[in-house]
């Protein structure tokens, strides 16, 4: 068990620091057992540095970095232990056009592995979706699909 | 093992049904503030099995039932199903496909369906046990939640690593 | 006391209809008194109605309808009691493009009477602003102020 | 009345002095993440007089000084400066603008000016006090926070009614 955990620790924390410097392009991060005497029980801290930076508190970085190295966590996990699928609602909102983009990429990697269905407003996330559903309100408030071409859907949103 | 098709009835906005395909690559989502995007995701969460209203948004399990409108009337029951490959036996059933399908009532009374046989919620919840699907881990990111990855406590964050070992 | 809070509280209820009717294109919205027999000690409830939809919990609005409810009381106490000046970080980062222009729109008609600083990434919003600061951040991970055009700043992000 | 000018020096990613001038109309700060956007609007809260290193998302009020990065040393004070018109004597002082200075350093000790005079925290939040200006109210809503507005307790929303009375 101790073994287990220990080697899935550190894959994890591996793939946290890869997928960090390529979404960040750059800077590292890690997580930091709290309690290396106690395996078994020990908490887990998170360290993340964006490139340049200082390592810092965790509550000191942007909206945008906090959102970004909270992808980088979750997709380091999903590449250890891929779910079969995943919903994300709108994970990448915080993001600014440069950084959307990168997870988009970084996105359709992880991709080959695990089926996403993202709900987004940004138009980097719709350019590397293979379907594209559009969602609407009719006039009695009951939510209908429209088929939409990539290039409505992203005049909507720029 | 993936999603094949979600179909929709009667879910919170979604009255009128909704039948959606998808296939192995990445499917996005989109339209306007309220059109019901994050409905559909609540969808999924709720055939899965989740028990937490607040999960879900609501104040209780019947909010989950369209509720009328100006111009509709509300319905009587909330339909969900989810219609999973099979093909690579992830699931201990001899079917190259695993539908699941969730109703409620308005009563409060509630149905479950494995292929189209009646179950138990239990049965759900233990089909999908170990396939890291589902109510632990990270198969559905809620609106507003990817930050809660950070701010869990170090605790919780050990249960994380340790489901995925 | 009593009487200042009432005609404080009806006031603002009333610019909270308005507003929210003017920001969502309809519908309704109202602050009400948990207990109309204490007025002194009474809490307050928020209930809003987008147009088309039934009154229902406040939970389950959308992240976009929520967030601009939450723009329409912020307008009513403004309108009410207008602040010399308000600086609003990022506030409208879920609306997607036509609540952007219709919040943006209502912004320009109470900034005569309260001084906005917005931070924004939304082109809506950069497009009523008077002037436009731009910040980046030097090889030295300090910040430095940029001169930016519209058009620039625009482009950034569509 | 309204903010004619922000100086910021040394606080937190604000290394190099900058100097914000602003008209009554709508002013637009924009740029990518993590450039120091929202660090402003800290600078703003903190030169009014907040407290709370948590409102400044720090752990310790000594967060708020620049720390250094990869290519600088750190620096050794903090120093922001806000200066309000004050040609309708919104302020009951003899000044047609009014400057406020706040400053810490790494010792932790502050100090406090008003136009260029030494004063207390104090004075500075009596100075604010009926001017909707600050501590309480909406003068800054901060990133993240516009949803808090509606998930206050009836009891909080209540309070807000108050002071806006
Ligand atoms: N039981 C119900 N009956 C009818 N309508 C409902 C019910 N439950 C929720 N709704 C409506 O669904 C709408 C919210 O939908 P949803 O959260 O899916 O929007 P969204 O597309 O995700 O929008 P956003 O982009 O703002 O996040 C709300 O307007 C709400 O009133
Ligand atoms: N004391 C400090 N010394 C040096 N850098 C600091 C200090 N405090 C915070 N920072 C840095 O400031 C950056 C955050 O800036 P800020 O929150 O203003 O970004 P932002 O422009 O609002 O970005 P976003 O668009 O993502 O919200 C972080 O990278 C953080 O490391
Ligand atoms: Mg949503
Ligand atoms: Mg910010």
């Amino acid at each position: 068990m101790t073994r287990k955990f220990r080697e899935a620790f550190s894959e994890i924390n591996r793939n946290f620091g890869e997928v960090f410097a390529k979404l960040f392009g750059g800077g590292k991060a890690e997580l930091i057992m709290t309690d290396y005497e106690n395996l078994l029980e020990s908490g887990i801290d998170i360290m993340a540095q964006p490139p340049g930076k200082k390592n810092q508190h965790l509550s000191l970085l942007s909206g945008g970095e906090r959102a970004l190295t909270a992808i980088s966590l979750l997709f380091a996990i999903l590449r250890t232990k891929p779910s079969p699928f995943c919903v994300l609602d709108e994970i990448e909102a915080s993001l600014d056009e440069a950084n959307v983009d990168r997870f988009a990429e970084y996105l359709m990697d992880i991709a080959r592995n695990t089926q996403f269905i993202v709900i987004t407003h940004r138009k980097g996330t719709m350019e590397v979706a293979n379907i594209l559903y559009g969602v609407t309100m009719d006039e009695s408030s009951v939510t209908k699909m429209v088929s939409m071409k990539l290039s409505d859907a992203v005049s909507k949103v720029s | 093992m993936y999603l094949k098709r979600l179909e929709i009835q009667g879910f919170k906005s979604l009255a009128d049904k909704i039948d959606l395909q998808f296939n192995q690559g990445i499917t996005a989502v989109v339209g306007p503030n309220g059109s019901g995007k994050s409905n559909i995701a609540d969808a999924v969460r709720w055939v899965l099995g989740e028990q937490s209203v607040k999960s879900l948004r609501g104040a209780r399990m019947e909010d989950v039932i369209f509720s009328g409108s100006d111009r509709r009337k509300p319905v009587g029951m909330a339909e969900v199903s989810l219609t999973l490959d099979n093909s690579s036996s992830v699931f201990p059933l001899d079917y190259s496909e695993i539908t699941i399908t969730r109703r409620v009532y308005r009563s409060g009374e509630s149905e479950y369906l494995l292929n189209k046989a009646s179950c138990r919620l239990r049965d759900i919840h233990e089909l999908f046990m170990d396939t890291g699907i589902g109510r632990e881990g990270y198969s559905i990111i809620g609106q507003g939640k990817i930050d809660e990855i950070l701010s869990t406590k170090s605790e919780d964050r050990r249960t994380i690593i340790e489901e995925a070992a």
